[in-house]
């Protein structure tokens, strides 16, 4: 699940 | 990244360059509400809790960086800095805002993507960010004269989470797998939707050449 690594942005 | 992304960032970043500016050059922060200023660190550490653990690109944690060493910079000018400090309004800064944490805090543990600790803190954090400019904006209409500086920033800061909203609408179009959370698309509306009043008032201060005042 990459879903807490989606946060890409600021 | 595309250019809404660049531009709304290079726009948050000209936001704090400008308050520290006055801040630093001017010594002082009339007109800047501390307590808006401490949401704001609050949004950076919970936001950036993967700083050290989930690396995306340089920029990404340069920026992050930047957002939380200038953040906690203004803190320490506003309540250390012995010139600095005396310039602030504290009796116009009244917002109750711990009561916005509050209530972002328990929004966040009821409405989230994800019941695991981080994303809880990342949610607490985007509902935080919509509601932490209040403060400032209370403050702004009881300033009688607001300088320059003070109405840019707001400005500014009021312009990048609209550039965001337009990042996130071509990313949607152009990325397969991007995760859109409408969480963070009705926060970021709200956000923005919050400068309506002082954009007009800027930009008809701005157009007639006058000093930016808003209405008690």
């Amino acid at each position: 699940d990459d879903d807490e690594d989606s946060h890409d942005e600021l | 990244m595309n250019i809404f992304r660049f531009a709304g960032d290079m726009m948050h970043l000209l936001s704090v360059v400008v308050l520290l500016l006055k801040i630093h050059k001017m010594k002082s922060c009339a007109g800047i509400s501390l307590k808006t200023q401490e949401l704001y660190a609050l949004v950076f550490i919970c936001r950036y809790l993967d700083i050290f653990t989930g690396f995306i690109s340089l920029y990404n944690t340069i920026m992050k960086i930047v957002f939380l060493a200038s953040a906690f910079s203004i803190l320490w000018y506003m309540r250390s800095h012995k010139v600095v400090r005396q310039t602030y309004d504290k009796d116009q800064d009244t917002f109750r805002h711990y009561f916005l944490i509050l209530a972002c805090m328990v929004l966040a543990l009821l409405v989230h993507h994800k019941f695991t600790f981080r994303e809880v803190m990342w949610t607490f954090s985007i509902y935080l960010e919509a509601v932490a400019i209040l403060p400032q904006l209370v403050m702004l209409q009881r300033t009688r004269n607001i300088d320059n500086l003070t109405g840019n920033y707001v400005f500014f800061l009021g312009t990048y989470r609209g550039l965001y909203m337009l990042n996130w609408v071509y990313r949607y179009l152009t990325e397969v797998h991007y995760h859109h959370r409408w969480l963070t698309w009705i926060s970021g509306f709200i956000q923005t939707a919050l400068y309506a009043d002082f954009f007009y008032y800027y930009v008809k201060s701005w157009r007639n050449n006058e000093k930016l005042q808003l209405p008690a």
